[in-house]
């Protein structure tokens, strides 16, 4: 999987994942 | 609201109630960004409506080298106005 997640020292937790591909076509 | 080039999106369906809801970030626009954007992807993280501050969120993805010190404020602007939108939604389906 293309996810990876980074936990902030505030213990927040943020998943990086792809760009939803149907909103990069909106545009 | 504004188009800042940072896109946020809810990441699930709301049900209306809950105080902590998924959103997504991404960057659709780097042009607008002051500072050099590294292409990550994009950013999924929780977000209480009801206690947290849009630009600490943003401050926090700074700090995990996201984005740099001079993009806080449009990060923040661009999680602000989502959830501005999202509360808005709430509270005309209430009413």
């Amino acid at each position: 999987s293309a996810t990876a997640q980074v936990v902030h020292s505030a213990g927040r937790r943020f998943i990086v994942s792809p760009v939803p591909e149907a909103r990069l076509r909106e545009q | 609201a504004e188009d800042t080039g940072v896109r946020v999106e809810l990441n699930e369906d709301d049900d209306g109630k809950k105080a902590s809801i998924a959103l997504k970030l991404w960057v659709e626009d780097t042009k607008k960004l002051k500072g050099k954007y590294k292409e990550t992807g994009a950013i999924e993280f929780s977000f209480d409506l009801e206690n947290e501050v849009p630009e600490v969120v943003a401050q926090e993805m700074v700090e995990s080298g996201f984005f740099l010190d001079c993009d806080v404020k449009i990060v923040g602007k661009s999680i602000r106005d989502r959830v501005a939108f999202i509360k808005w939604k709430r509270e005309r389906t209430v009413s």
